[in-house]
């Protein structure tokens, strides 16, 4: 039963379709299913962008609160955060894509459009949330995936993340804190502004049995890649730009407590902002640092393993 | 053929052993010392 | 003149049914296509360029060939005629292959094993014909020198997957994975070259056994950190003074990285791979190992 989920059932889909039970209520989708194949797809399709942002579409269906996506394909799109709707360019390969799909026996829809954040995290940039509300507008229902390769590679997992965003207007009640993630300077206004028009869905993934097999095939890469990886190497230039953006931030920091020095006691609500602000400070440098000793860790343990044999 | 691979395995050990990579590993090694000394 | 080319065409036929590609070639070459007097339509002046380089390609005349392929480079790009188009592009690839630009004729020869029409006009594209120009472009990367650019064409051969089922593709299996070749491999190679390929260079090195120094030499420069000039030679079956020129002008051009001690006739090889990270290579080929021992115990039942 572990590939029921693959099977299309064109009856139920159209049913919810029509049923449109998301218009109700802006907080209806909760989850996102991803499949096996989808994920490496967008994950290698974002790291093959480098440092440039790419974009992508994923297909898929629904199922009650939660969106499936079962598969994904590259657009012929890149710099997705330089230029307003920079999907605009890709339509035509899109509706052609889509109807060669179908013709192909395909006849999953397009449920969303995935992009890249290459080393500043999963969130929706201003550009992004415009582009998310249009989609929800018109081709509901939509979601929006974001993929950090940098990341991912840093952190040895998958950097990603799912969002909807709210109608115009709409005051969500008090979200529960999501993940901690490190925003860089030159992006936090752009995530201040935001980060309040929408939320991120809980993320699962499924495989085939067929994936199973597969990737049971491929363990020894698994296992000989983790062995033989550093990420203190692979990593150099992403920490060198975190350190610089941490140092940047204390700076910053520095400079608005200079600012506030002329009343010598600082008035408790702006101590609480510099306190808050240090402290976001102080948990990137520990995460850093963190990720730092974790590849030294590795680093020992191969040497070690591998090179103290006589 | 087993055994011989398996000694041929063995012969590969250590995986590395020169000059050059000892320095390259200890330089790596306290920069990312210094890194943690810095964050501290 | 219409009745000029009528001969022209008449006796080329002739010569052609005979077998004297060069001679119908020279007479169809003395059409005035350019005549003011009468005005010839673009395809019908490409048809005869080709026609009339094909003709001298019978005869491996790279030289006349490529006359009249130049001129029917202005006209092809205007052609809707995809036989022609395809004729030129054979001819084209043809005269690099003849001149031994092989890198250049082995990216055409590739380009024209994928087409993927199997009837283009009149005529069939059939898979012997494909396989044919795959091979050639195999054939023409692996004489091309090492370096860089022949290690990436040698990639995308090696990894199409038609090519496992070559002939020739044992020894571009061993040349892209910079393996030493012995001579048997190279011996069996040169029989399948045509007479072009084999020809003696002014060193007295054929093309082949220079495209077999060269790549040995860089096969030995991954295995060693360093050699005498006298192994060296042995290694790759030839006076080790040949050898110390050979590895000079590779390092010279930049396909070689090292440095030579002429005093101690040595050659130190340098990779440029970081320390740490030819590390992790080592790692990943100890770790490939005890992957293949785990896997022979299993087979083994062990």
């Amino acid at each position: 039963n572990t590939d029921s989920i693959y099977h299309y059932d064109e009856s139920a889909q159209t049913k919810f379709q029509k049923e449109k039970q998301w218009t109700n209520d802006p907080h209806y989708f909760k989850r996102v299913k991803i499949s096996a194949l989808a994920l490496l797809k967008m994950v290698v399709h974002a790291r093959s962008g480098g440092n440039i942002e790419i974009m992508g579409l994923m297909q898929g269906k629904t199922d009650g609160d939660a969106i499936i996506v079962m598969d994904a394909f590259a657009l012929p799109v890149e710099g997705t955060e330089t230029r307003v709707n920079a999907q605009a360019d890709a339509y035509e390969y899109m509706v052609d894509y889509s109807q060669t799909n179908k013709q192909a026996g395909r006849l999953e829809n397009v449920v969303g459009w995935y992009h890249s954040h290459p080393g500043y995290g999963c969130w929706l940039s201003g550009i992004d949330v415009s582009t998310q509300m249009l989609n929800q507008q018109f081709q509901e229902p939509f979601l929006a995936v974001v993929i950090d390769p940098t990341r991912t590679v840093s952190a040895g997992k998958v950097e990603i993340g799912a969002f909807r965003t709210y109608p115009e207007g709409y005051k969500p009640p008090d979200e529960p804190v999501s993940e901690y993630q490190t925003i860089p300077l030159n992006k936090i206004e752009d995530f201040g502004v935001h980060c309040k028009q929408y939320y991120s869905l809980d993320i699962t993934y499924f495989k085939s049995s067929l994936d199973c097999r597969l990737l049971d095939l491929l363990w020894n890469k698994y296992w000989v890649n983790t062995l033989s990886s550093s990420p203190l190497l692979a990593n150099r230039d992403y920490v060198a730009g975190q350190i610089s953006d941490l140092a940047e931030k204390l700076e910053q920091a520095e400079n608005h407590l200079h600012t506030r020095l002329g009343p010598m006691v600082l008035p408790t609500q702006r101590k609480k902002e510099e306190d808050s602000q240090l402290a976001k400070i102080t948990r990137d440098s520990s995460k850093i640092t963190v990720e730092q000793v974790h590849g030294l860790m590795s680093q020992v343990i191969k040497d070690t393993l591998f090179n103290s044999v006589h | 053929s087993l055994v011989r691979q398996v000694s041929s395995l063995l012969r590969r050990l250590p995986a590395i052993e020169s000059e050059k990579f000892q320095d390259d590993f200890l330089m790596e090694y306290n920069d990312t010392l210094l890194v943690t000394y810095l964050a501290m | 003149e219409e009745q000029v080319l009528i001969i022209r065409e008449k006796l080329a036929e002739l010569y052609e049914s005979e077998e004297q590609w060069s001679r119908a070639a020279q007479m169809l070459s003395g059409i005035d296509l350019d005549s003011g007097i009468r005005m010839m339509d673009e395809a019908y002046k490409l048809s005869k360029c080709v026609q009339i380089a094909r003709l001298y390609l019978e005869d491996d005349d790279a030289v006349n060939a490529e006359a009249f392929i130049n001129k029917a480079s202005f006209l092809v790009s205007g052609s809707q005629h995809e036989v022609l188009n395809l004729q030129y592009k054979v001819c084209y690839a043809r005269i690099l292959d003849l001149k031994r630009k092989f890198l250049e004729a082995a990216l055409r020869y590739y380009d024209i094993s994928q087409i993927e029409q199997r009837q283009i006009g009149e005529e069939l594209i059939d898979e012997d014909a494909l396989e044919q120009a795959l091979t050639a472009a195999v054939t023409c990367t692996i004489l091309a020198a090492a370096g860089p650019q022949r290690s990436r064409v040698l990639a995308t051969l090696y990894k199409d997957e038609r090519c496992s089922k070559l002939k020739i593709y044992p020894i571009l299996q061993k040349v892209y994975l910079e393996r030493i070749l012995r001579k048997p491999e190279i011996d069996a190679f040169a029989e399948e070259l045509k007479a072009h390929q084999k020809a003696l260079l002014p060193d007295k090195f054929t093309v082949l056994d220079r495209a077999m120094i060269e790549h040995n030499l860089l096969s030995a420069s991954k295995l060693y950190t360093n050699i005498s000039f006298e192994e060296l030679g042995t290694l790759l079956g030839i006076a080790p003074e040949k050898a110390e020129k050979i590895a000079s002008r590779m390092i010279y051009e930049d396909r070689m990285r090292g440095s030579i001690d002429q005093v101690e006739a040595f050659i130190h090889f340098e990779d440029d791979t970081e320390e740490l990270q030819q590390w992790d290579e080592q790692i990943v080929g100890l770790c490939q190992a005890l992957n293949d021992v785990l896997d022979g115990m299993a087979k083994r039942g062990l």
